[in-house]
Order: C-alpha cells, then sequence, then structure tokens
C-alpha cells in the first residue's frame, strides 16, 4: 500500500540517492 | 589566480595543478573523521574522479553524475543537491577539501546530528528553511522514474500528505529544521543513506582499486 509509505522512506533507499556508487570499480 | 583557486596550503606545480602537501592531509584528518591515511587513499579517488572528464583539481557535476549514474547525461534531483552540498564554496566544482569535509559526514562514526543535518539540507531542495510538500512531491516523482512506477496524482498526494504530517511537529504545513530533527531521531533508519560503511574501511577499498587500475 503505497499510501501509508513515508517518502522519506523511499528517498533513504533509492539508488539515485546513494553515494556508494563513488566507490564502485 | 591559482591560489584563490586551490584549497590549504598546497603547492601549484607546473601544470597549475594543486600538489597537496602532508601537512594538507594532516590539516584535514584533523578536521575530520579520517586518519591521515584515510585522507591519502581518499585523494587517490579524488584525483580518478576529477580527472574523468577535465582533467583539472576539481569535480565538476558532470564528473560526480558519470561517477554515481555511469552517464554525464541527463537531469538528476538528487545529483544537483548533493552537489551543491558537497561544493561549500559555491564556486561551482567540488575541490579536495570540500569532498573530504561532506564524506566525512557520511563516515560510520560521525555524529547523528551531522548527518541529521546535512539530510535536512539536501530536502530542502529550494533552501528555505524548510522542507515543503512541493518539494517532497519532485523527490517521490524523481524515485518513481527511477523504479520506473506511475502513480495516479491522487496517491502521489496521499504520499506527501502523509510524509508531511508524519513529521510535521508544529502543525504549519511543512517540515521545519526543528521537525525533521525530531522526527529521524525517532525513525533513525530514515538517515540509512548518510552512512557510507565502506569509509571505515577506506584505505583497503581504494588500495584494491589503485592495484587493479595498475593491473589493468
Amino acid at each position: 500500500k503505497p499510501v501509508s509509505m513515508n517518502a522519506f522512506e523511499l528517498i533513504s533507499r533509492s539508488q539515485s540517492f546513494n553515494l556508494e556508487n563513488l566507490f564502485e570499480k | 589566480g591559482c591560489f584563490s583557486y586551490c584549497p590549504c596550503i598546497s603547492i601549484i606545480d607546473q601544470n597549475h595543478k594543486c600538489t597537496y602537501t602532508a601537512k594538507d592531509f594532516a590539516i584535514l584528518a584533523d578536521e575530520t573523521r579520517f586518519t591521515v591515511e584515510e585522507v591519502e587513499a581518499l585523494h587517490v579517488l579524488f584525483k580518478r574522479l576529477s580527472s574523468s572528464l577535465i582533467d583539472d583539481d576539481s569535480i565538476h557535476k558532470e564528473e560526480l553524475q558519470l561517477a554515481l549514474f555511469q552517464t554525464p547525461y541527463g537531469k538528476n534531483l538528487f545529483l544537483d543537491r548533493v552537489f551543491d552540498v558537497f561544493d561549500q564554496k559555491r564556486n561551482g566544482v567540488i575541490e579536495f577539501d570540500e569532498f573530504v569535509h561532506a564524506l566525512s559526514v557520511f563516515h560510520p562514526y560521525a555524529p547523528m546530528d551531522e548527518k541529521i543535518d546535512f539530510a535536512f539540507k539536501l530536502y530542502d531542495l529550494r533552501q528555505t528553511g524548510f522542507i515543503e510538500p512541493e518539494e517532497v512531491k519532485l523527490m517521490v516523482v524523481a524515485i518513481l522514474i527511477e523504479f520506473d512506477m506511475n502513480l495516479p496524482d491522487d496517491l502521489l498526494e496521499a504520499i506527501v500528505h502523509k510524509t508531511i504530517a508524519d513529521a510535521d511537529k508544529d502543525n504549519d504545513g511543512k517540515i521545519s529544521r526543528e521537525d525533521w530533527k525530531a522526527f529521524v531521531s525517532r525513525n533513525p533508519s530514515l538517515l540509512i543513506n548518510m552512512t557510507l560503511p565502506y569509509l571505515k574501511d577506506i584505505t583497503s577499498v581504494l588500495s584494491s582499486f589503485v592495484f587493479k587500475t595498475e593491473a589493468k
């Protein structure tokens, strides 16, 4: 149920908001 | 001139590039959660990122985008905010000292308050001092694109409404810094993206990178 979801939950798990890729190679 | 462009007390070589001295690394280590060795390791990463498109001593937005999303093209809301928050001097590029300072916030041992503050700056897209419903909506839309999902507008509005209501303690319809602090303190998992476990182990992660590069 997306309505029960807090947007910050989505944001914190989003790939586009993950700096881990800086260390990928 | 070179010195206004170059942070710390670094030396400028013949190619007008900054050469960081041991003292620079020591100062940065002193100002952050990193050891001198870790700052040196971050410098290896910085050199790679800052020369990926334009070979200078600064990370341009396209270079950060290339590193994070494997393409220098396109527009990305988060990239814009991450870049702006890293670029403390607001001169349009990320310099090494800014890079180290910003990454220090993502250290597993960085104080929670620093992470809370950094996240607030990121999500306060228009930098008004509040996270407003329009900003939450823009972020949700951007994430739905990432997940290749499409939601009807009423559902989208419902998520935005719930998000603001969850955190808006003073009931003014937007999330203030104080609202945010109280909300994430109750829900620390929302700051999971503010910690990079890699940073605890940065010297070995990056030395394996150097090894792989040399092996190539």
